[in-house]
């Protein structure tokens, strides 16, 4: 009703609101517009559902009344129905508009209204049961968009009829009633176009998941793509694997570039790439041997000894040349007088030739390591005459070959040795083994070019540290250091050398446990005794032989050490579990700390003379620490579980280890 | 007098679960087979084990259990190497008594009473084996007493001339243990 005359409930009684009196309100205008266009959108769904209802049996669905979900009907039948209802309404509108001499500013839009209802009119042919799914989405934006121009249209016929309302004698401007009048029905249009939509929406999607074959089309191709992303991601985390084992793959000319790096010293631009090319250099032996997958075959036919023994000498190259960097750095950075270069120097060259002592400590266990290896693996070096160069012979021809070769001919020049003079079924064995100890002989010869250079020799050990000072590679630090600077402080002298003290310990540190982690491992992973005492007799003469070796061994900590022997006598066991607990408990704690070998001493009741038996087959079974915790801890809560449920038969400790292991 | 001086507890930042260390050889100890050679003897005693007569009566132990040392109050996590800081002539063997006291089995939580027992076992392994000779070693009289100002340590090293184990008597209650103290002091 509206508020100034709840009379007029047609659109004829409008006009006589816009009386030239002019005493309508803002809010009567809109209550009519408003009014108009309800009604007009009342018609003509009454009129839709009319059509559909009378209409053919295909249409169920509608935009306004989808009840009937499931079944098929032609979904363009509404939009047909609206496209002509609209049509009509704008040709009776223009006509009536026409007809009453009014200005139609409207007349663009009509235009295209009538121009779409044309078209849809042309393109679909009263094609009532359309069964593509993109005509029925056309279809369904059409009619839309059909809606919704219909409505504009009747809105618009409606504003431009009350344009003579006057508001306080004045006529109001057509743009401001325009402007109001759509505002206050956006929102009943929006709302409603979205129910609109949401409900076609709902019928489109039913439709199309109850369809098997557009489901199964959809997880087809979703599987496809899914599949596709993953295998580009495992292929690029593999790619990534495969260059952090293996390092940037670059230009290696030879097998001693590393070595070459290293003898460079601190002056080389490359030493930054020093790892980088020490694992090139491993992969280009891993591609001569054929080792067609990425990583692991490499890794294969090394033993554990030679995979540390690599890392090792990799770690200890890159770590001397850090510390080398970080001299130099430091040198470059804080540049000192004359009289605190002497400090400097007294400091560096004491801990290099330390650090140095422990290189050649590794160097030459590895070498030691690697030759009793090659003997003990190469039976057909004795029995094929024509093969008989033995290890060293062969690295000392790898030497011969120069360092300017790369390490493909070298190897192929170590099959040749190898396999050609001998009959052919040792010629394959040789080819075989050959094959797996060419990254042996790599490091060997590496290790053998290293240990027979100046800088790393035993004999010139001290000179080279003293020389070191004169020596060209370090003479660029040497120019600025003896700069008269005397701005240096105190402080940054004392600071530089606290940080040289504390990366040197650092260095040394790491490199004692490198050195000490390779004893270890070769001790563990040899398998002839008598090359484990050669072992242990070489290493004692290495440490003995060398001055800073020895006294680094001294100095290092005992957890880091094969320790004495040791022998334990318990005196506070009860029961049998708990001596027996107790026992593998301190067993744990030996092992942690490194002891050789541990006795127990007193089991005159028999409770720990299965304990051998047990340390045998953890050891042969590569138990660690931890693992052999995790064993105690499994037999501990399935005893606890025994206990909780009665069950007083239970084996002992060592017999469960026995039998679990 | 005998010197003591507190240590750090670097075995608690073992962890023992997660330890790649390899396991050592074990053997049961036969006293004809084994050569003359450098060799550490560490004796492990429960002292809740021990009846308190024993302890009074026996040794420089006990002598200090009645004193500064009252092992009595000794707490669970506390370990206490008696270490002989001179090597016999004739055995080159050096010996260590590590006492402390048995946490009670905890039903419930079995990893916290194994790494305990683990710990005072490291604890013990760790002083034991470490050289006499060490910083640890503090001249005679010099740390009397700070034994107990320190709480957070759990771990005391108590310095003999010569520590002698009476290894033929059975039993825990039968141990004995004489220490012989350092010359130049006052002996307890």
């Amino acid at each position: 009703q509206s508020p100034s005359n709840p009379a007029t409930k047609s659109p004829s009684n409008q006009r006589s609101v816009a009386t030239p009196e002019g005493e309508c309100s803002m809010d009567d205008l809109s209550f009519y517009v408003n009014r108009l266009s309800s009604l007009v959108i009342q018609m003509a769904r009454k009129e839709i559902k009319d059509k559909l209802e009378g209409g053919s049996k295909c249409l169920h669905h509608s935009m306004y009344t989808s009840g009937d979900k499931g079944k098929t009907s032609p979904r363009s039948a509404v939009s047909k129905i609206a496209s002509e209802m609209a049509h009509e309404a704008v040709e009776l509108t223009s006509s009536e508009m026409r007809g009453n001499g009014e200005d139609c500013r409207d007349g663009r839009k009509t235009f295209l209204y009538s121009e779409m209802c044309n078209k849809n009119k042309c393109g679909e042919k009263q094609q009532m049961c359309p069964k593509d799914s993109k005509e029925f989405a056309d279809s369904i934006s059409k009619g839309l968009m059909v809606y919704a121009n219909q409505v504009a249209s009747d809105m618009m016929v409606s504003v431009m009829k009350t344009l003579k309302v006057h508001s306080c004698g004045k006529p109001i401007p057509a743009c401001v009633v325009l402007k109001r009048v759509l505002l206050k029905h956006t929102k009943e249009i929006v709302s409603d176009l979205i129910d609109s939509c949401m409900k076609n929406l709902h019928n489109i999607t039913g439709v199309l998941m109850t369809d098997s074959d557009f489901v199964s089309a959809v997880k087809r191709n979703l599987f496809n793509h899914g599949k596709q992303n993953a295998a580009d991601i495992m292929e690029a985390m593999l790619k990534r694997l495969v260059s952090a084992l293996l390092g940037e793959k670059k230009e290696t000319k030879s097998q001693s570039l590393a070595y070459a790096t290293l003898k460079a010293g601190t002056n080389d631009p490359k030493c930054k790439n020093q790892s980088l090319e020490f694992s090139a250099m491993k992969a280009e032996m891993k591609g001569k041997d054929k080792c067609k997958s990425k990583a692991d075959p490499c890794c294969k036919s090394l033993t554990s000894a030679e995979r540390v023994s690599e890392h090792i000498l990799k770690e200890s190259l890159t770590m001397w040349n850090n510390q080398k960097q970080g001299n130099q750095g430091k040198v470059t950075n804080k540049v000192c007088c004359t009289s605190k270069d002497e400090k400097r120097e007294k400091i560096s060259p004491s801990t290099d030739s330390l650090a140095k002592d422990l290189i050649v400590s590794a160097l030459m266990l590895i070498q030691y390591h690697l030759t009793q290896q090659a003997k003990g693996k190469d039976p057909c070096e004795e029995e094929c005459p024509g093969s008989s160069m033995g290890y060293m012979s062969q690295s000392a021809q790898y030497e011969k070959c120069g360092g300017g070769q790369s390490s493909k001919s070298l190897s192929m020049k170590h099959f040749e040795t190898r396999g050609a003079p001998g009959p052919s079924t040792c010629m394959k064995e040789n080819q075989l083994e050959s094959q797996k100890m060419d990254m042996s002989n790599m490091v060997l010869s590496l290790i053998q070019k290293l240990l027979s250079e100046s800088p790393f020799s035993c004999d010139e050990l001290t000179e080279s540290d003293n020389k070191r000072c004169c020596d060209p590679r370090s003479s660029k630090a040497a120019p600025m250091a003896k700069r008269p600077e005397e701005q240096c402080q105190d402080n940054a002298e004392l600071d530089f050398i606290s940080g040289m003290k504390q990366m040197n310990r650092q260095f040394i540190d790491q490199l004692v446990e490198s050195v000490m982690k390779l004893c270890l491992i070769m001790a563990k992973y040899s398998n002839n005794g008598a090359a484990l005492a050669e072992l242990e007799e070489q290493a004692a003469l290495v440490g003995s032989g060398s001055r800073c070796g020895r006294d680094a061994m001294m100095s290092q900590n005992y957890s880091e050490t094969p320790g004495p022997e040791v022998i334990v006598n318990n005196q506070c066991s009860t029961t049998n579990l708990q001596k027996q607990l107790q026992a593998v408990l301190q067993w744990i704690a030996a092992s942690q700390f490194n002891v050789p070998m541990l006795y127990f001493m007193g089991d005159d009741d028999g409770q720990l003379e299965k304990l051998p038996e047990v340390s045998a087959k953890a050891a042969e079974k590569g138990y660690s620490v931890g693992d052999l915790l995790q064993e105690v801890m499994k037999f501990a809560k399935e005893r606890q579980l025994d206990e909780a449920v009665g069950n007083m038969a239970r084996k002992q400790l060592l017999d469960w280890l026995l039998a679990n292991l | 007098m005998i010197a003591y001086c507190g240590t750090t507890t670097m075995s608690d930042d073992i962890d023992w679960l997660h330890s790649r260390r390899g396991v050592c050889k074990v053997d049961l100890y036969s006293p004809k087979g084994q050569q003359d050679q450098d060799r550490k003897v560490i004796c492990f005693v429960d002292v809740s084990t021990l009846n308190v007569e024993d302890k009074d009566s026996k040794g420089a132990a006990g002598s200090r259990s009645e004193g500064e040392l009252n092992l009595e109050t000794l707490e669970e996590k506390e370990i206490i190497v008696i270490k002989d800081t001179e090597k016999q002539d004739q055995s080159k063997t050096e010996g260590s008594v590590c006492l402390f006291k048995q946490a009670p089995s905890d039903p419930i939580s079995v990893l916290n009473w194994l790494l305990n027992d683990l710990q005072k076992y490291a604890l013990g392994f760790q002083h034991a084996l470490s050289p006499s000779a060490s910083s640890c070693k503090h001249k005679v009289g010099d740390l009397e007493g700070d034994y107990s100002k320190i709480p957070s340590e759990n771990c005391y090293s108590v310095y003999a001339d010569q520590v002698n184990f009476d290894y033929l008597n059975k039993g825990p209650q039968n141990l004995r243990l004489e220490m012989a103290a350092s010359k130049n002091t006052n002996n307890n």
